[in-house]
């Protein structure tokens, strides 16, 4: 069944976005987004927050949404979904 | 760092800036991007070569918006640029946002704009294979870091383009200055001393005898084991890059390089803690390790207890017990894990016994373990096993390794052989 998840993704960032274009989240569900489930997002944020070096909450605090609106490169972090880009 | 898996096969590559930015300063555009290169040749056996052409091995664009590779850019901010793995057509190629302001330096406080050089530095990385790297200083960390006009590749990065292509040779002992007393910890200004360690390995040589002669700023002495003089912990495929691990060290190797006849000698172990976070800190050895057939993650066995981690990010919530595995609690480690490609089956051995594992259930099935002896000619008490890119399955004990047969379900007829010549081309 759809889940919406608790967690509170109405920031001036789209996590979501975020972390599938960066390799945290599996791209192909971009279109299905109430199908994740907030373990799933809050897993996904922990582990972007671990490769960043931040304080891992699972949480979108505000540290974690600085750092989303941080310029960087746009090739994914994960080398598992590193590979796909170049496909 | 993180290898991507794919990189160039040759060491002079060709750079051609193909897509201008509008109102662009080319000298200054071409300098920056020349010295961004330079890094990466000053530790690497890489060389660069800008050239007039399309068809360069590596094609600089500055484009705006949708520019037809599928990663359209965002404007101002946040993505400032993207870079191909290594390849034919796209691979190696580098875009940057033509929207940004790219200038030289860094802008002053009442000034905007994007050093470019530390975007090129960084994306030029991937061009030669390299993916993100978590270590905060380094180069090939995602965020945008300015970076000093005089930036020297930071020791991952530097140690990253090492095992890709190789060190630059640098002098280790070097003369002193007229006029200089001779020291033991006279220090030059060579910046990359570490990096002969990658390239001599654990096997620093003690200076010779000469006065005239001291030695440079090097990193302490790495108690690495030898390749060519060792037996093996534990091993596997992951990602397409085999990893033997050994006491605190891995190897990591190209298969293709092993398949080389006139491939070089193996390269320096590596320090598991560099790369696989999370792991226990007073970590001795590495058990046994396999990846997933279902998710590709990748599981490590120390001791009683296992870890999960998907590529080198440790996964929430472990370390767990065998126990949750289904393996009895007497059970005090893991001898080998082998995914079998036989019967795509998981197979957990310790001592005289083994268990097959159910990777849908998480558990190991009902009716084992069962006695070692079932894989006839494979001695008890194996430190690892490995199916090989070959096909066929291979068990490591001590200095030795047995080749088995999937179908007769027995060792090779030949015996053992040792593993420091087929596995690390040791002669």
């Amino acid at each position: 069944h759809p889940v919406t998840p608790n967690i509170s993704l109405r920031t001036d960032v789209d996590a979501v976005v975020f972390l599938s274009k960066f390799g945290y989240l599996p791209q192909t569900d971009l279109a299905s987004r109430e199908l994740r489930n907030e373990t799933q997002l809050r897993d996904a944020i922990r582990q972007m927050q671990r490769f960043a070096g931040i304080k891992e909450t699972g949480e979108l605090d505000e540290g974690t949404i600085a750092l989303m609106k941080r310029r960087r490169c746009g090739m994914p972090d994960l080398i598992g979904s590193s590979e796909r880009i170049k496909r | 760092y993180a290898i991507q898996g794919q990189k160039w096969s040759k060491n002079l590559l060709t750079w051609s800036i193909n897509d201008w930015p509008e109102g662009a300063n080319t000298s200054m555009i071409r300098e920056q991007l020349a010295k961004a290169f330079h890094i990466w040749s000053e530790v690497s056996k890489l060389e660069f070569q800008e050239v007039q052409a399309t068809d360069a091995d590596i094609g600089i664009s500055f484009f705006r918006g949708y520019h037809g590779d599928g990663y359209p850019f965002d404007g101002k901010g946040l993505v400032l640029a993207h870079a191909f793995f290594p390849g034919d057509g796209l691979g190696g190629d580098t875009h940057f946002d033509g929207e940004e302001l790219w200038i030289r330096g860094q802008p002053s406080s009442d000034s905007e704009g994007v050093d470019l050089f530390s975007v090129a530095a960084h994306e030029f990385g991937h061009s030669l294979g390299l993916a993100h790297s978590s270590v905060i200083d380094s180069l090939m960390f995602p965020y945008y870091q300015p970076i000093g006009d005089d930036l020297r590749l930071p020791y991952d990065d530097a140690v990253g383009v090492q095992q890709l292509y190789g060190a630059r040779k640098l002098p280790k002992w070097e003369p002193l200055p007229p006029g200089t007393i001779p020291t033991t910890q006279h220090t030059t200004t060579n910046l990359y001393e570490t990096t002969t360690y990658v390239e001599d390995g654990s096997h620093l040589t003690p200076p010779p005898d000469d006065e005239n002669l001291v030695p440079s700023t090097r990193p302490p002495r790495p108690l690495a084991p030898d390749a060519c003089n060792s037996s093996i912990d534990a091993l596997s495929i992951i990602r397409r890059e085999l990893f033997i691990f050994k006491g605190k060290y891995f190897w990591r190797l190209n298969s293709k390089e092993m398949n080389n006849s006139d491939s070089s000698p193996p390269p320096p172990p590596l320090a598991i803690d560099r790369f696989w976070y999370n792991l226990p800190a007073d970590l001795d050895r590495v058990d046994a390790v396999y990846v997933r057939p279902l998710d590709d993650k990748i599981v490590f066995f120390l001791g009683n207890r296992f870890w999960l981690f998907n590529a080198n990010i440790p996964e929430p919530g472990y370390p767990r017990p065998l126990t949750d595995l289904g393996l009895p609690a007497n059970l005090q480690h893991v001898d080998a894990a082998l995914v079998w490609g036989h019967n795509g089956k998981t197979y957990l051995f310790t001592g005289q016994q083994y268990w097959r594992f159910d990777e849908v259930e998480g558990r190991v099935e009902l009716d084992y373990p069962r006695s070692i002896i079932m894989w006839r000619g494979v001695p008890a008490g194996i430190d690892a096993a490995l199916q090989w890119e070959d096909g066929k399955t291979y068990f490591f004990k001590d200095e030795y390794f047995w080749t088995f047969d999937d179908k007769r379900m027995k060792t090779d007829a030949q015996g053992p052989k040792l593993i420091s010549s087929f596995w690390f081309g040791c002669s």
